[in-house]
């Protein structure tokens, strides 16, 4: 329906420029103590997971990576259902971070435990 | 500034696997037994831990320890009067028991100081693997020289983890006293060697399996 996308397009236009609080990236810089793990957590002191937040837009662009079931998904809100939610806002890449702990029988360990910081967000 | 979250506050079962995995090892957890570590074993692990990751946790891609898990395990020594003379013989036992099974044995080396400075003289030092059965002792040569004058002599040929008989390491630490008695110097016993375990956490996640038993394991 031609009428309906070029109203849409303009919706996109507009939002192309990306409104603040469309889905993206917020840092987070949390630190064991303040989680209570400071007990048995040697290092690192701190560290920053990210979270990810924001609204998805309308037509997903190419930067969020979005699986084409989020595509769908979001013309199904917009032009079909709007019972059906817009896809969420959730992280896409992930990295590791090393921790050094203090093990139960006193001793030490050093280990790499994986998906700790998040490094970017799509709409999924 | 928040107040640290007191433990109790936690939820009772944590869900996140996370929580699950650091519960297990909070101090006052089932299984807390000794003091925190300290000094030399703690030293060494801290510069390990710098080289290996940056302020925030990352670990370095330059700087790769070629593992994802590496565990220090200190010796408990059997009481009684080490020294004789100049020479020094401490017997360690270092118990093995009970690593989690996702963890695979890449390498275990011994780590200790060769040679120490006293006031009046040196104190070198060597291990010597004392054998399960009546074979001869091993006298363990350094394969490598990290850092800071420690050494570290492999001992994997001497391990196999999950293997109940093995999961002892018997050592004996060997050092002598080299220059010119006196002085307070025979007091001065060397800290103790200690265990490093070079494994391979194949659970790239922190799911412990019994909680997803459906889920593709990572």
């Amino acid at each position: 329906d031609t009428g309906t996308l070029a109203h849409d397009l303009s919706n996109y236009l507009r939002e192309q420029g990306g409104e603040k609080s469309d889905c993206s990236l917020h840092p987070f810089p949390v630190s064991f103590a303040q989680l209570g793990w400071d007990h048995w957590i040697i290092a690192p002191h701190r560290y920053d997971p990210h979270y990810c937040k924001g609204t998805c837009p309308h037509l997903l662009r190419y930067d969020y990576h979005p699986p084409n079931h989020a595509v769908v998904q979001s013309f199904v809100h917009q032009l079909v259902d709007a019972s059906v939610p817009r896809p969420s806002c959730v992280p896409y890449r992930y990295s590791p971070i090393s921790v050094l702990m203090i093990e139960p029988n006193g001793g030490i360990l050093y280990k790499e435990y994986e998906n700790m910081i998040a490094e970017s967000c799509t709409c999924r | 500034n928040q107040s640290p979250l007191p433990l109790g506050s936690l939820p009772a079962v944590p869900t996140l696997p996370l929580l699950q995995a650091l519960q297990m090892r909070a101090p006052g957890s089932p299984g807390w037994r000794v003091e925190p570590p300290s000094g030399q074993p703690l030293r060494y692990m801290l510069n390990l831990y710098r080289r290996a990751a940056d302020r925030e946790g990352r670990p370095r891609r330059s700087r790769s320890l070629g593992t994802n898990t590496i565990r220090l395990v200190q010796a408990s020594s059997h009481g009684g009067q080490p020294w004789a003379g100049r020479w020094y013989l401490q017997a360690l036992t270092y118990y093995l028991e009970g690593q989690p099974e996702a963890e695979h044995l890449l390498r275990a080396t011994v780590v200790y100081l060769p040679s120490l400075s006293l006031a009046h003289g040196r104190l070198l030092c060597a291990l010597e693997l004392v054998a399960a059965s009546e074979a001869p002792r091993v006298l363990l040569s350094p394969t490598a020289h990290p850092r800071h004058g420690w050494a570290e002599a492999d001992v994997t040929p001497y391990l196999v983890l999950g293997n109940s008989s093995m999961e002892i390491l018997a050592l004996r630490h060997v050092c002598v006293r080299a220059g010119r008695a006196g002085g307070h110097d025979a007091l001065v016993a060397p800290s103790h060697p200690f265990l490093l375990l070079y494994l391979n956490d194949t659970q790239a996640g922190l799911a412990p399996p019994a909680a997803e038993p459906h889920r593709h394991r990572r």
